[in-house]
């Protein structure tokens, strides 16, 4: 089912959530 | 006074036929509707004063048609004639829009646009009428300054199906998904304008053109976690400097989150959710995307 | 998902149009091409997959196939470095072919370097990048970011899914049993620690209630 693949692959990249130095502080 | 009053108003019926719409305001300015001398009904004041301001908006003379529409504002609580209440609505409205008090005039403007009778008094109200109110809340709306209050009223009538069939729509869905207006569109948008919602503003620029750059900054303020002054002047269409100081402007007057860096000439957006926020949109946002995979599973029976 | 939704119809209608086409190869020639063109089209697996479509291989159309399959798995780069072996591009196809490679990039980082943007997009400045980023992927919806013009990187928060090549399957279902037993030692973590929560705040009212008999004691002796 090739539309669930692509949704899943774009589901994928969802993760990691946020990447960024200033949540890292906020987040500890 | 009575033959005055006659004279004054065969008179201004006259400069009416000759479209000289100021002179006959002026005409019936004269008539002195708080005489002690006779006993002058609160109606025909609102009625004459209405006219008198309708007649100086024809010329767009938003001054003294609104002198007029303040003394009205006193007699139109009281008054049950719905014609005259909606004609003090729609100069209050009009007033406002030629005083570019723009958010203020799409508010009136959209309430007009919603009047459900279709007969009021011996006047008809027609579709075209209420179109035209809803379209002129619309413009109203994008000329207004950009910020959260505009944001709201966009929201309002983007959501408002009779507004898709505006030929203003396009825009306003770009508008109000915050895109940035690329300038075809600007033109295009301007023909439909009025002369003073093109006038030229004490910066040099015109009305239509602070709307728009104010509009197009906060819209790239979605897509930009920074951007330098040079850059932001040559997507706004406008000198870098001057990119700065209406920056600046709105982000004095709290319509755009942010700080400027002037010794990199940069601005840093902020963006209205903390990053822990972020972080759980973007969970909840996968979790949502997770959601449609499974329903999409479940529909293809897996 | 909007995309897909908005693309499943578009999808609907190719596949149509291509079996109804059955082994003409010149008809298919021609459907490729448009749907290579279309706009709101970003998926093409579903067509490629159309045994008339795969018997494209032995014709002198053989072309086409190879387009479709770029499209499908390939980059503007790919096609560059096989433009001698490919149909003429469309101005339409090139900006779609360019959409795609957007769409690989995202697949392997969040955070995509201009340098490396307008390398693989043959843009030779930031402001024509940014204004492709910005009407032809993040308008088009099918990218969501935040373009950083300091460290000069788009970062992608969402990006539509491309078609799978085959060898991709086996690390997706890698990644998604890691998220899996991820997500399940996350659930058991979290549950320790509201039953650690719990026993912390029994032992915290157990105290607080012998702190309060105490008191009471304390008051009686001294009356």
């Amino acid at each position: 089912e090739n539309s669930l693949l692509r949704q899943v692959s774009s589901l994928l990249r969802r993760l990691p959530a946020i990447e960024s130095g200033k949540f890292q502080d906020d987040f500890l | 006074e009575e033959q005055v009053l006659v004279i004054r108003e065969k008179l201004a019926e006259l400069y009416e036929s000759e479209e000289q719409w100021s002179k006959a305001a002026q005409m019936l300015s004269g008539i002195d509707l708080d005489s002690g001398m006779r006993v002058i009904d609160d109606t025909f004041r609102l009625s004459k004063c209405v006219q008198i301001a309708r007649l100086y908006l024809e010329d767009d003379d938003a001054v003294n048609a609104e002198a007029f529409i303040n003394k009205a504002s006193f007699l139109v609580s009281n008054s049950q004639h719905e014609v005259l209440n909606l004609q003090y609505k729609v100069c209050y409205a009009r007033i406002l829009d030629l005083k570019r008090k723009f958010l203020e005039a799409a508010l009136r403007y959209y309430d007009i646009s919603q009047i459900e009778k279709r007969q009021i008094g011996d006047e008809e109200i027609d579709e075209e009428a209420l179109e035209q109110a809803l379209s002129a809340a619309v413009t109203c709306t994008i000329l207004a300054a950009a910020g959260p209050q505009r944001s709201r009223v966009l929201a309002t009538l983007y959501k408002d199906e009779r507004c898709s069939k505006l030929k203003i729509y396009p825009i306003l869905q770009k508008v109000y998904l915050e895109r940035i207006l690329r300038k075809p569109e600007i033109d295009a948008f301007a023909e439909e304008l009025k002369p003073h919602q093109k006038a030229l503003l004490p910066d040099n620029f015109t009305v239509l053109d602070r709307a728009m750059i104010e509009h197009n900054l906060l819209s790239a303020s979605k897509l930009y976690t920074n951007i330098s002054f040079d850059e932001l002047g040559t997507l706004l269409g406008i000198p870098p400097h001057k990119a700065e100081k209406i920056a600046s402007r709105m982000i004095y007057e709290d319509r755009m989150r942010g700080s400027i860096d002037q010794v990199e000439a940069v601005i840093h957006f902020d963006d209205d959710t903390e990053e822990l926020q972020q972080w759980d949109q973007q969970i909840v946002g996968l979790c949502q995307a997770l959601n449609d995979v499974l329903d999409s599973m479940a529909k293809k029976g897996f | 998902m909007d995309i897909e939704q908005k693309q499943s119809e578009i999808i609907d209608h190719f596949i149509k149009e291509a079996s109804s086409a059955s082994s003409n190869a010149s008809t298919l020639a021609s459907l490729i091409t448009e749907a290579t063109s279309h706009p709101s089209l970003f998926a093409f697996s579903e067509i490629l997959s159309l045994p008339n479509v795969l018997q494209l291989e032995a014709t002198e159309n053989s072309a086409y196939l190879d387009m479709l399959r770029l499209f499908a798995h390939g980059t503007w780069s790919d096609y560059k470095s096989n433009a001698s072996r490919l149909p003429q591009l469309v101005p339409d196809q090139i900006l779609k072919l360019k959409q795609l490679t957007v769409l690989t990039m995202a697949d392997t980082h969040k955070v995509l370097p201009y340098d490396q943007l307008m390398q693989e997009l043959d843009v030779s400045n930031v402001r024509e990048l940014e204004d492709f980023l910005i009407n032809e992927c993040m308008y088009a919806g099918i990218v969501r970011g935040k373009l950083d013009q300091l460290q000069r990187c788009f970062e992608v928060q969402f990006a539509a899914g491309r078609d799978l090549r085959p060898a991709q399957l086996g690390n997706m279902i890698h990644t998604l049993s890691n998220w899996l037993s991820t997500s399940e030692n996350l659930l058991v973590t979290i549950q320790e620690k509201i039953k650690w929560a719990d026993s912390m705040g029994e032992i915290d009212m157990k105290h607080r209630k012998d702190v309060e008999e105490k008191v009471e004691e304390v008051k009686k002796s001294l009356f």
